[in-house]
Protein backbone atom coordinates (compact mmCIF):
# COMPACT_ATOMS: atom_id res chain seq x y z
CA UNK A 1 0.00 0.00 0.00
CA UNK A 2 1.20 3.41 -0.44
CA UNK A 3 0.48 6.50 1.35
CA UNK A 4 0.14 9.58 -1.17
CA UNK A 5 1.07 13.21 -0.26
CA UNK A 6 -1.10 15.72 0.32
CA UNK A 7 0.55 17.86 -2.78
CA UNK A 8 -0.61 14.93 -4.86
CA UNK A 9 -4.34 16.74 -4.76
CA UNK A 10 -3.82 20.11 -3.44
CA UNK A 11 -1.82 22.76 -5.20
CA UNK A 12 0.03 24.96 -4.27
CA UNK A 13 -1.22 28.81 -5.04
CA UNK B 1 -2.71 46.29 14.34
CA UNK B 2 -4.22 42.76 16.02
CA UNK B 3 -6.00 42.74 18.87
CA UNK B 4 -7.91 39.43 19.62
CA UNK B 5 -9.65 38.33 22.53
CA UNK B 6 -10.71 35.12 23.91
CA UNK B 7 -13.17 34.91 27.09
CA UNK B 8 -11.34 31.19 27.67
CA UNK B 9 -7.48 30.79 27.28
CA UNK B 10 -8.23 27.81 27.31
CA UNK B 11 -9.72 27.41 24.08
CA UNK B 12 -7.01 28.88 21.77
CA UNK B 13 -4.79 26.24 24.52
CA UNK B 14 -6.85 23.69 23.31
CA UNK B 15 -6.57 24.39 19.44
CA UNK B 16 -3.07 24.79 19.43
CA UNK B 17 -2.51 21.21 21.66
CA UNK B 18 -4.31 19.58 18.77
CA UNK B 19 -2.10 20.18 16.22
CA UNK B 20 1.39 20.91 17.85
CA UNK B 21 2.58 17.25 17.47
CA UNK B 22 2.61 16.62 14.16
CA UNK B 23 3.03 20.31 12.78
CA UNK B 24 6.12 22.68 14.18
CA UNK B 25 5.73 25.86 12.18
CA UNK B 26 2.87 27.63 11.47
CA UNK B 27 2.16 30.88 10.12
CA UNK B 28 -1.62 32.30 11.47
CA UNK B 29 -3.19 34.61 9.17
CA UNK B 30 -5.15 37.33 10.81
CA UNK B 31 -7.24 39.75 9.09
CA UNK B 32 -11.05 41.60 9.50
CA UNK B 33 -12.29 37.80 9.18
CA UNK B 34 -10.47 35.83 11.94
CA UNK B 35 -7.59 33.63 12.27
CA UNK B 36 -6.72 31.13 9.60
CA UNK B 37 -3.68 28.65 9.65
CA UNK B 38 -2.59 26.09 7.37
CA UNK B 39 -0.09 23.08 7.84
CA UNK B 40 1.03 20.07 6.13
CA UNK B 41 3.36 17.75 8.54
CA UNK B 42 6.64 16.70 8.13
CA UNK B 43 5.74 13.97 5.68
CA UNK B 44 4.17 15.94 3.83
CA UNK B 45 0.79 13.45 3.82
CA UNK B 46 -1.62 15.50 6.84
CA UNK B 47 -3.10 18.69 5.75
CA UNK B 48 -3.90 20.69 8.81
CA UNK B 49 -6.42 23.61 8.34
CA UNK B 50 -8.01 25.86 11.25
CA UNK B 51 -10.50 28.95 10.89
CA UNK B 52 -11.41 30.79 13.70
CA UNK B 53 -14.05 33.36 13.22
CA UNK B 54 -14.31 36.64 14.65
CA UNK B 55 -17.39 35.90 16.33
CA UNK B 56 -15.30 33.21 18.00
CA UNK B 57 -13.51 35.98 19.97
CA UNK B 58 -14.74 38.11 22.92
CA UNK B 59 -13.23 41.16 21.11
CA UNK B 60 -11.17 41.13 17.60
CA UNK B 61 -9.70 43.71 15.67
CA UNK B 62 -7.38 43.28 12.59
CA UNK B 63 -6.95 46.54 11.33
CA UNK B 64 -5.13 44.72 7.85
CA UNK B 65 -3.82 41.32 7.03
CA UNK B 66 -1.12 40.21 9.58
CA UNK B 67 1.07 37.21 9.36
CA UNK B 68 2.01 35.98 12.91
CA UNK B 69 4.83 33.12 11.97
CA UNK B 70 5.06 30.91 14.90
CA UNK B 71 7.31 27.96 16.08
CA UNK B 72 4.15 26.32 18.03
CA UNK B 73 6.49 24.14 20.79
CA UNK B 74 7.38 28.08 21.77
CA UNK B 75 3.66 28.96 21.87
CA UNK B 76 2.86 26.20 23.97
CA UNK B 77 5.36 27.31 26.40
CA UNK B 78 3.78 30.17 26.78
CA UNK B 79 -0.25 29.15 26.59
CA UNK B 80 1.12 26.85 29.65
CA UNK B 81 1.82 29.97 31.85
CA UNK B 82 -1.67 31.32 31.84
CA UNK B 83 -4.58 29.30 33.42
CA UNK B 84 -7.74 28.03 31.44
CA UNK B 85 -10.02 30.36 32.75
CA UNK B 86 -7.96 33.46 31.96
CA UNK B 87 -9.03 36.29 29.34
CA UNK B 88 -6.18 35.29 26.59
CA UNK B 89 -5.75 38.54 24.16
CA UNK B 90 -3.07 38.40 21.58
CA UNK B 91 -1.64 41.85 20.19
CA UNK B 92 0.33 42.24 17.28
CA UNK B 93 1.50 45.27 15.52
CA UNK B 94 1.15 45.73 11.60
CA UNK B 95 4.08 44.53 10.54
CA UNK B 96 5.53 42.55 14.16
CA UNK B 97 8.65 40.42 14.95
CA UNK B 98 7.13 39.56 18.15
CA UNK B 99 3.64 38.99 19.58
CA UNK B 100 2.37 40.08 22.95
CA UNK B 101 0.31 37.46 24.51
CA UNK B 102 -2.08 38.42 27.98
CA UNK B 103 -3.44 36.65 30.47
CA UNK B 104 -6.27 38.45 32.73
CA UNK B 105 -7.59 36.96 35.69
CA UNK B 106 -10.41 39.05 35.73
CA UNK B 107 -11.32 37.48 39.33
CA UNK B 108 -7.71 38.00 41.07
CA UNK B 109 -7.65 41.29 39.11
CA UNK B 110 -3.94 39.51 38.06
CA UNK B 111 -2.55 40.66 34.95
CA UNK B 112 0.37 38.62 33.09
CA UNK B 113 2.25 38.88 30.12
CA UNK B 114 4.23 37.97 27.55
CA UNK B 115 5.76 38.46 24.39
CA UNK B 116 6.77 35.28 21.50
CA UNK B 117 9.92 35.97 19.22
CA UNK B 118 8.00 35.71 15.27
CA UNK B 119 9.56 34.19 12.64
CA UNK B 120 9.52 34.32 8.86
CA UNK B 121 8.25 31.19 7.54
CA UNK B 122 8.32 30.30 4.03
CA UNK B 123 5.63 28.07 3.05
CA UNK B 124 3.54 27.00 0.01
CA UNK B 125 -0.41 27.53 0.82
CA UNK B 126 -2.34 24.32 -0.83
CA UNK B 127 -5.93 25.24 -2.53
CA UNK B 128 -8.25 23.37 -1.23
CA UNK B 129 -10.63 22.98 -3.47
CA UNK B 130 -14.77 21.89 -3.19
CA UNK B 131 -14.40 18.12 -3.41
CA UNK B 132 -17.47 15.30 -4.07
CA UNK B 133 -17.41 13.16 -1.21
CA UNK B 134 -19.31 9.86 -0.60
CA UNK B 135 -20.12 9.25 2.86
CA UNK B 136 -20.51 11.27 5.47
CA UNK B 137 -20.21 10.38 8.90
CA UNK B 138 -21.33 12.38 11.96
CA UNK B 139 -20.26 10.93 15.45
CA UNK B 140 -19.16 11.10 19.02
CA UNK B 141 -15.50 12.33 19.11
CA UNK B 142 -14.80 10.56 22.19
CA UNK B 143 -15.76 7.33 20.22
CA UNK B 144 -13.68 8.04 17.13
CA UNK B 145 -10.17 8.51 18.89
CA UNK B 146 -10.96 5.72 21.18
CA UNK B 147 -11.52 3.38 18.18
CA UNK B 148 -8.80 4.59 16.55
CA UNK B 149 -6.56 4.29 19.67
CA UNK B 150 -7.77 0.47 20.05
CA UNK B 151 -7.20 -0.13 16.61
CA UNK B 152 -3.91 1.15 16.15
CA UNK B 153 -2.38 -1.04 18.70
CA UNK B 154 -2.97 -3.99 15.99
CA UNK B 155 -1.74 -2.37 12.69
CA UNK B 156 -0.46 0.61 10.88
CA UNK B 157 -3.88 1.01 9.01
CA UNK B 158 -7.10 1.38 9.86
CA UNK B 159 -9.89 0.29 7.46
CA UNK B 160 -12.73 2.69 7.40
CA UNK B 161 -15.88 0.57 5.57
CA UNK B 162 -19.36 2.71 4.93
CA UNK B 163 -22.50 1.20 4.10
CA UNK B 164 -26.24 2.45 4.67
CA UNK B 165 -26.52 1.30 7.56
CA UNK B 166 -23.41 0.49 9.20
CA UNK B 167 -19.56 1.93 10.00
CA UNK B 168 -16.92 -1.02 10.33
CA UNK B 169 -13.40 0.15 11.86
CA UNK B 170 -11.06 -2.38 11.29
CA UNK B 171 -7.19 -3.51 11.68
CA UNK B 172 -5.18 -6.43 10.46
CA UNK B 173 -2.16 -7.21 12.09
CA UNK B 174 1.08 -9.56 13.19
CA UNK B 175 -1.02 -10.22 16.73
CA UNK B 176 -4.45 -10.99 15.33
CA UNK B 177 -7.36 -8.11 14.23
CA UNK B 178 -10.04 -6.33 15.34
CA UNK B 179 -12.64 -4.67 14.16
CA UNK B 180 -15.80 -2.35 15.51
CA UNK B 181 -18.95 -1.81 13.86
CA UNK B 182 -21.26 0.91 15.16
CA UNK B 183 -24.76 1.84 13.27
CA UNK B 184 -26.63 5.17 12.82
CA UNK B 185 -28.75 6.12 15.83
CA UNK B 186 -30.64 9.31 16.99
CA UNK B 187 -30.08 10.28 20.59
CA UNK B 188 -32.52 13.32 20.88
CA UNK B 189 -31.80 13.84 24.98
CA UNK B 190 -28.27 14.13 23.56
CA UNK B 191 -27.79 15.28 20.39
CA UNK B 192 -24.08 15.27 20.64
CA UNK B 193 -24.11 11.23 21.14
CA UNK B 194 -26.02 10.51 17.85
CA UNK B 195 -24.51 8.72 14.94
CA UNK B 196 -25.10 9.82 11.77
CA UNK B 197 -24.42 8.28 8.20
CA UNK B 198 -25.25 9.36 4.27
CA UNK B 199 -23.85 8.17 1.63
CA UNK B 200 -23.95 8.73 -1.88
CA UNK B 201 -21.81 5.38 -2.41
CA UNK B 202 -20.39 3.14 0.17
CA UNK B 203 -16.87 3.36 0.64
CA UNK B 204 -14.09 1.03 1.85
CA UNK B 205 -10.92 2.98 2.53
CA UNK B 206 -7.21 2.50 4.72
CA UNK B 207 -6.01 5.25 6.38
CA UNK B 208 -2.37 5.32 7.86
CA UNK B 209 -3.04 4.81 11.79
CA UNK B 210 -0.13 6.98 12.87
CA UNK B 211 -2.13 10.24 11.60
CA UNK B 212 -5.48 9.20 12.61
CA UNK B 213 -3.27 9.04 15.70
CA UNK B 214 -2.23 12.78 15.20
CA UNK B 215 -6.22 14.02 14.01
CA UNK B 216 -7.85 12.39 17.17
CA UNK B 217 -5.88 15.29 19.67
CA UNK B 218 -8.77 17.66 18.13
CA UNK B 219 -11.27 15.59 19.95
CA UNK B 220 -10.93 18.09 22.91
CA UNK B 221 -12.26 20.23 20.69
CA UNK B 222 -15.66 19.03 20.14
CA UNK B 223 -18.34 16.70 21.64
CA UNK B 224 -18.19 15.30 17.72
CA UNK B 225 -16.48 14.63 14.80
CA UNK B 226 -17.36 14.86 11.10
CA UNK B 227 -15.80 12.45 8.97
CA UNK B 228 -15.98 13.01 4.73
CA UNK B 229 -14.92 10.22 2.76
CA UNK B 230 -14.24 9.85 -0.70
CA UNK B 231 -12.09 7.02 -2.51
CA UNK B 232 -10.96 9.64 -5.01
CA UNK B 233 -9.67 12.48 -2.81
CA UNK B 234 -8.20 13.14 0.75
CA UNK B 235 -10.87 12.29 3.69
CA UNK B 236 -11.79 15.41 5.40
CA UNK B 237 -11.78 15.22 9.31
CA UNK B 238 -13.75 18.53 10.94
CA UNK B 239 -13.95 19.21 14.89
CA UNK B 240 -16.23 22.23 15.13
CA UNK B 241 -15.39 24.86 17.37
CA UNK B 242 -17.96 27.88 18.63
CA UNK B 243 -17.65 29.68 15.25
CA UNK B 244 -14.62 27.96 13.30
CA UNK B 245 -13.68 25.00 12.55
CA UNK B 246 -10.46 22.52 12.99
CA UNK B 247 -9.73 20.35 9.53
CA UNK B 248 -7.37 17.82 8.47
CA UNK B 249 -6.92 16.32 5.20
CA UNK B 250 -5.70 12.68 4.70
CA UNK B 251 -5.42 10.78 1.59
CA UNK B 252 -6.32 6.96 2.10
CA UNK B 253 -3.63 4.44 1.29
CA UNK B 254 -4.23 2.78 -2.72
CA UNK B 255 -2.92 -0.58 -3.80
CA UNK B 256 0.56 0.20 -5.88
Amino acid sequence: MVQPTISHFFKSS
Amino acid sequence: MLEAKFTEAGLFKRIIDSFRDCVQLINFNCSEKGIAAQAVDDSRVLLVSLSINVEAFEEFRADRNIVLGCDLTNLSKILRCGNNSDNLTLIAEDSPDSILILFEDTKRDRVSEYSLKLMEIETDFLEISDMKYESYITMPSADFAKTVRDLSQLSDSINILVTKDTIKFAAEGDIGSGSIVVKPFTDLDHPENSIKVTIEKPVDLRFGAKYLNDIIKGASLSDTITIKLSEEAPALFQFDISSGNLQFYLAPKFDE
